[in-house]
């Protein structure tokens, strides 16, 4: 799984 | 979005209007960090930059805007309005001791090594200690209105709802996780528990938000 963030987050 | 988080943006968005009353009430601004306000604008523009190129939805985009907004408006107030009643002389912290580590924490860890998401990193780090100049205030004063401690606690419980919201997250969106918020937001939450102590025991049973000397 890449490192990838959730960018819905404030 | 999810309850969690929902509560927890809007705790944030209640931190920021008792703020902005606290200072148009008591027409001062005293007993406010404006380190840690100039620090909340660092991390509000550093992180929000992607407005420009990405669209996630229009809540988030107004609330970018409105943190990004407000806080500068604050920063101004304690600047130019009611300049008079900040006094620089009790907020001694010195941020150059926040602003490196996290620097160099955002070039070490980061989704991608890119100017925005090193920044995004960094405005991670920087949100985690930001409340530090302000709670050393308090520290040093020993006393805050109550107003004030109402402020630190909304802004307290926004962070401390975003540990169920990742917990949420992890569960129901098949092992989502993003280490780096997870780490600095647990370290942020964990900065509040001292202040949470005294607020619980004794603001909100109607006292004054005292330290033992």
């Amino acid at each position: 799984k890449s490192a990838e963030r959730p960018k819905d987050e404030l | 979005m999810n309850l969690f988080r929902l509560l927890g943006d809007l705790s944030h968005l209640a931190s920021i209007f008792i703020l902005l009353h606290k200072i148009q009430t008591t027409r001062s601004c005293r007993g406010i960090s404006f380190k840690t306000q100039a620090l909340y604008v660092t991390v509000f523009v550093a992180r929000y930059l992607d407005l420009f190129y990405r669209y996630v939805s229009l809540y988030n985009s107004v609330m970018k805007l409105f943190f990004i907004a407000s806080s500068v408006y604050i920063l101004y107030l304690m600047k130019y309005k009611y300049r008079p009643t900040n006094d620089p002389s009790i907020d001694t912290f010195r941020i150059e001791y926040l602003l490196g580590p996290c620097v160099l924490l955002s070039l070490i860890f980061n989704y991608k090594f890119s100017v925005t998401e090193v920044l995004w990193s960094f405005s991670i780090f920087l949100e985690s200690v930001a409340i530090l100049p302000q709670l050393f205030m308090l520290q040093r004063t020993g006393e805050a209105e109550t107003i004030t401690t109402h402020y630190l606690a909304a802004l307290g419980v926004y962070r401390a709802l975003y540990i169920p919201n990742w917990i949420y997250r992890y569960i129901t969106e098949d092992g989502v996780v993003d280490p780096i918020a997870v780490t600095a937001g647990l370290v942020q939450t964990g900065l509040y528990i001292d202040f949470f102590y005294v607020y619980f025991t004794k603001v909100l049973q109607g006292q004054k938000f005292e330290l033992p000397a």
